[in-house]
């Protein structure tokens, strides 16, 4: 997501911590935070490009081959010549096995940096939950799809990181991110709050399941962010209305699995 | 889901 879609999923995961969990997360926020997650949750995007973090880049995405519909762990995260898990599915199991192994003891011989965990883990929870980051790799995740948003010439993975986000604001919220980030909380606690439950577990009782995180976002890229946005294409009204209920539902999914 | 889950479990070892 762009600065805005992080900025919702990490507000609507504040509204859903633990007293436990946010009294641990006050502790490991930077000072520069001023005790707001949503803060910094676009901090890893800033540093992406940093010398020192540039081996987190691949960490943003999966890389799906082209036309395939689904996720595959082993094929699509696991580099088995480097053994690395360098996607965003194996980013996220490491980032909560690093705050998991500090929980559970001080281990003087691992010495993680515990806040750059919670950021990235917090970023790349919400960058899983937006369909085109689990996207194809032909196309770079839509990034090579050059469409116009209206007037606009822009590309198909910006429309999701940003634009579908900033006409919504427009059209709908008086340009105010809290207002349309009340109206996704009325939706969790009206509309979704049965699905709610089942968002926030995984099978064996395991901390997260970014797998399956991934696996509805490759089905969704398929069925509705790839679907008539061919190059060249102008989305307009059409594709952004019925785009729109898609990726405030992903921005709630991803907040309440975060929290 | 996941911090409540990562910074509960503090919380069951001090009761366990």
């Amino acid at each position: 997501w762009g600065k805005e879609g992080h900025y919702v999923t990490c507000k609507i995961a504040q509204g859903y911590l633990s007293e436990d969990a946010l009294f641990a997360v006050k502790q490991l926020l930077p000072d520069s935070a001023e005790g707001d997650l949503a803060a910094v949750c676009s901090w890893a995007d800033e540093v992406r490009f940093n010398y020192h973090y540039r081996w987190s880049s691949a960490l943003h995405y999966v890389d799906t081959p082209d036309f395939k519909c689904n996720y595959e762990y082993c094929r699509d995260c696991h580099d088995s010549s480097k053994h690395k898990h360098r996607c965003v599915t194996g980013g996220i199991y490491n980032y909560t096995m690093q705050l998991k192994t500090a929980e559970a003891g001080p281990s003087s011989e691992l010495n993680y940096n515990l806040t750059e965990a919670l950021l990235f883990l917090s970023h790349f929870v919400g960058d899983v939950h937006q369909p085109l980051h689990v996207g194809f790799l032909g196309d770079l995740g839509g990034n090579s799809i050059t469409v116009r948003w209206y007037r606009r010439k822009t590309n198909l993975h910006h429309v999701w990181d940003t634009m579908i986000i900033q006409s919504a604001l427009k059209t709908f919220y008086d340009s105010n991110l809290s207002i349309m980030i009340q109206a996704i909380q009325r939706n969790i606690t009206d509309n979704w709050s049965n699905d709610v439950s089942i968002w926030e577990h995984c099978a064996h009782n395991s901390t997260a399941c970014p797998d399956r995180y991934a696996s509805e976002s490759i089905s969704l890229a398929c069925k509705f962010a790839y679907k008539n946005a061919t190059p060249g294409s102008t989305l307009e009204d059409g594709y952004f209305l019925s785009r729109l209920p898609i990726v405030e539902k992903r921005l709630a999914q991803g907040g309440v699995r975060l929290a | 889901a996941i911090l409540n889950h990562i910074f509960a479990s503090k919380t069951r070892i001090a009761q366990a």
